[in-house]
């Protein structure tokens, strides 16, 4: 099972969501997080500092090697598939590919049953890197900041997905949408959760992540939040998230 | 005078940065602000809702229009030249000119008389529109949230800047890097800060916005923080970055 974890809205912890999640299904089976955001960020969650010359999704993406030799262990049970700034470059070198949209789903074919599960970390754009997780995966994780802006999103989000599953993907199903820093005694979080209530009809709208300052201090620590601060009201929210998968 | 605000990490205040910066700025001369963003953020946190017929910074980079044409008139004496998701398509669109990283710079020379200052609202990523940004502005003020993610992603920035400067834009001048979102009582804001100015020599860091949730309010309002909220420390942030711009 491949799951994206994608919003092209900004800060709404796709990246600290691939680690909880992650972090927690590689207690349960074998689990890939993939990064596939120039930034880097879920490799550095995890507190992985790479080699010169080991080599990253890029070269994956540019055929320069395979998936399997790109992978690195880490401490948590988790095998990483890295990224670095190189990453960046893949945009333009991709859009000239005739298939630019489904390297990714040739890349990841090899190592299907080698995982139970794989989680693809996205960038915060809706460019052909995130097309090609969309085209790879057979399972979509939105998670929405309880902000104006990231609701804003949501809609022209979920218009593309729809695209993108009648025109490149049909086996793509939405998992649902996960609030995340919910401060639910402010009005904001209260508006912003009822709103994707109403607007999203038919799609799942998970318990809200709370806002806690433990999770940018896992990010510090390099660890999954389960395993930084194993407290049942920030990790409830990513169990319900994992038997919707299991569900599915 | 023509500033950019840009940090291809996502969701560390450049839109809200943006907007606090025009809404000053309004009251001392003429401002124009620039969404370059496809999710349209700075057109929704001033309120605007577009007519279809109206065009949009797309069509100025198109060349379907010109800039003076696009700009929309909001209720605090600030010009916005606004965008909508169609943006998006202008990357793959910019890519294959030839001049591809000057176009908004040209566009924008017919208002250079017009406005006293012009900032410029960037998408979280460094890609062609970014790109445009920072060959057409001699400033650029880099926000940056008070968490590890944020400040990784700094370093590599600067390099991508240095390089711009190098080849493309030898005017451009780094106004700064603006600490966001700071809750100066928490570790992580102490680490940041610290690591910030031990980071980035000769460069101005400005002091903290400190973390309110009058912000993402004055977002739902769809109006700049001083019109919402006009509290002294979280606008004097602001002010300074005002000063640093008159003094360049
Ligand atoms: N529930 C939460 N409570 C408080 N802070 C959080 C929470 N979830 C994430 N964060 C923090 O918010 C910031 C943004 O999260 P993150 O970087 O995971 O978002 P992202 O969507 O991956 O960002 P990008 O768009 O840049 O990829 C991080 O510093 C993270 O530590
Ligand atoms: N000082 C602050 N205190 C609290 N919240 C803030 C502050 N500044 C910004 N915010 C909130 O943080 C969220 C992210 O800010 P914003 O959307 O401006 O970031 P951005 O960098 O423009 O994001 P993107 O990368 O998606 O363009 C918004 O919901 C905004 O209201
Ligand atoms: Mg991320
Ligand atoms: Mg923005």
């Amino acid at each position: 099972m491949i799951t994206a974890i994608a919003n092209q809205k900004g800060g709404v912890a796709k990246t600290t969501s691939t680690l909880a999640l992650g972090g927690l299904l590689a207690e349960e089976g074998s689990c890939l997080v993939i990064d596939l955001d120039p930034q880097g960020n879920l490799t550095t969650g995890l507190g992985i500092e790479l080699a010169e010359s080991q080599p990253t999704i890029y070269e994956v993406l540019t055929s320069e090697t395979t998936a399997k030799e790109a992978i690195v262990p880490t401490p948590f049970d988790l095998s990483l598939l890295p990224a670095t700034a190189t990453l960046a470059q893949a945009e333009n070198k991709l859009l000239t590919q005739p298939d630019r949209c489904f390297i990714l789903k040739e890349k990841l074919k090899p190592l299907r049953r080698t995982f139970d599960y794989i989680l693809i970390d996205c960038p915060p754009s809706m460019g052909v890197l995130t097309a090609n997780a969309l085209c790879a995966a057979n399972a979509l994780l939105i998670p929405v900041q309880c902000q104006v802006f990231a609701l804003k999103g949501v809609e022209g989000l979920m218009k593309t997905v729809n695209q993108i599953k009648g025109e490149l993907n049909p086996k793509l199903k939405v998992l649902g949408v996960l609030p995340t820093m919910a401060e639910t005694n402010t009005l904001i979080t209260q508006e912003v959760l009822k709103t994707l209530k109403h607007q999203l009809e038919g799609v799942t709208v998970f318990e809200p992540v709370p806002k806690s300052v433990k999770f940018p201090e896992s990010n510090l620590a390099g660890k999954p939040i389960h395993r930084y601060a194993n407290e049942w009201k920030l990790i409830q929210p990513y169990r319900q998230v994992i038997w919707e998968m299991r569900a599915m």
